[in-house]
């Protein structure tokens, strides 16, 4: 089996060797090969390419290939480090090492601010923060009139935007994070530190090559 | 909490595209 991974994998366009992800990321090279079975999975999920395609990663997140959310639009685009439109293997575990419970909490930070700087402007403004509560309200049962919505924006920008220049840089996001650390509560998923016992397959069958 | 006490990124943070975590349910 563990023959059949690496000989398989290796012919997977994007693919990458597990011990050079490994060096690159928090992951150990077992966590890595753990991490190829849920990739595997999600890029197999409607075309069989060995790359995980936008209604695939739509399909993975909401068990619905074709929901449309801005948000996920945004991590898709972020996972996606060539901009060719489809997520590789490298690309996978380089962008999900940030959501390690290890990863450095400034890059969590850092990954976080360009997720919501919409227009990649190197700044959150204002229209985007609105435009990002109206995505919010949308894919949700909250109703807010737009006074409400007005208000809340406001009122947030004017907390974040320390410097009072109608925009948020990274340094008042980051001074902003350290006051609202719940923020950074999606940017953790415990279960990076678990991914082997969630797909122990190929460390079962890569601990049997390794013994012979 | 309720959507009136919390800053537009704590809204926007509850969303479920933001939710990584459904990736690794089987």
């Amino acid at each position: 089996m563990g023959c059949l991974y690496s000989k398989n994998a290796r012919n997977v366009p994007g693919y990458e060797e597990p011990t050079v992800l490994a060096a690159e990321t928090p992951f150990t090279v077992d966590e890595v090969q753990a991490l190829y079975e849920l990739f595997k999975k999600i890029s197999s999920s409607i075309i069989d390419d060995g790359l995980i395609h936008k209604e695939e990663f739509q399909l993975a997140l909401f068990r619905n290939r074709n929901r449309r959310n801005l948000f996920a639009d945004r991590v898709f685009d972020l996972f996606d480090l060539k901009r060719n439109g489809v997520i590789e293997f490298g690309e996978f575990v380089r962008s999900l090492g940030v959501f390690h419970p290890n990863a450095p909490m400034a890059d969590k930070i850092a990954f976080a601010f360009r997720l919501y700087d919409l227009r990649h402007t190197g700044y959150i403004e204002r229209e985007e923060l609105k435009e990002m509560v109206l995505a919010l309200l949308h894919e949700s049962d909250l109703v807010l009139s737009d006074d409400v919505v007005e208000m809340i924006v406001d009122k947030t920008f004017k907390d974040a935007d320390t410097k009072g220049d109608g925009r948020i840089d990274q340094e008042e996001w980051k001074e902003f994070v350290s006051r609202y650390p719940s923020l950074m509560k999606n940017m953790t998923l415990p279960y990076l530190k678990d991914i082997t016992l969630a797909f122990p397959s190929f460390v079962l069958s890569s601990e049997v090559e390794d013994s012979e | 909490t309720t959507p009136l006490t919390m800053n537009a990124f704590e809204l926007i943070s509850t969303s479920q595209g933001l939710n990584l975590s459904s990736l690794f349910e089987k």
